[in-house]
């Protein structure tokens, strides 16, 4: 599960997971 | 919208009926930056249409470590052109919603 978890003094949660293959931009 | 470099989309189906959005950010083009971004990982946060603002977000981002203060700007147009289409297109399906 790769998912990380930030959660910024104001109280927004930010949730990082890998980029979608699909969304990667061509080199 | 100019290509910035940082892709930003909706995480969810969109609506039109809740002032809080779940948004996707994720650096296309790293040469666009002006530092070195922390992750490469796509980050989903919650934005609220109706009480927050773009550079809110984009500053938390900052303070968060994901990016370099001088890409505050980049990130924050980032983030506000793909608000404006939700809203455009909000006002655009509004008759069909009520």
């Amino acid at each position: 599960n790769s998912l990380t978890q930030v959660v910024h003094s104001a109280g927004r949660r930010f949730i990082v997971s890998p980029v979608p293959e699909s969304r990667l931009r061509e080199p | 919208a100019e290509d910035t470099g940082v892709r930003v989309e909706l995480a969810e189906e969109d609506h039109g009926r809740k002032s809080s959005i779940a948004l996707r950010l994720w650096v296309e083009d790293p040469k666009k930056l002006k530092g070195k971004p922390k992750d490469n990982g796509a980050i989903e946060f919650t934005f609220d249409l109706e009480k927050e603002t773009p550079d809110d977000v984009a500053q938390e981002m900052i303070e968060s470590g994901f990016f370099h203060e001088s890409d505050v700007k980049i990130v924050a147009k980032s983030i506000r052109d793909r608000v404006a289409l939700i809203q455009w297109r909000r006002e655009r399906i509004r008759p069909l919603t009520q």
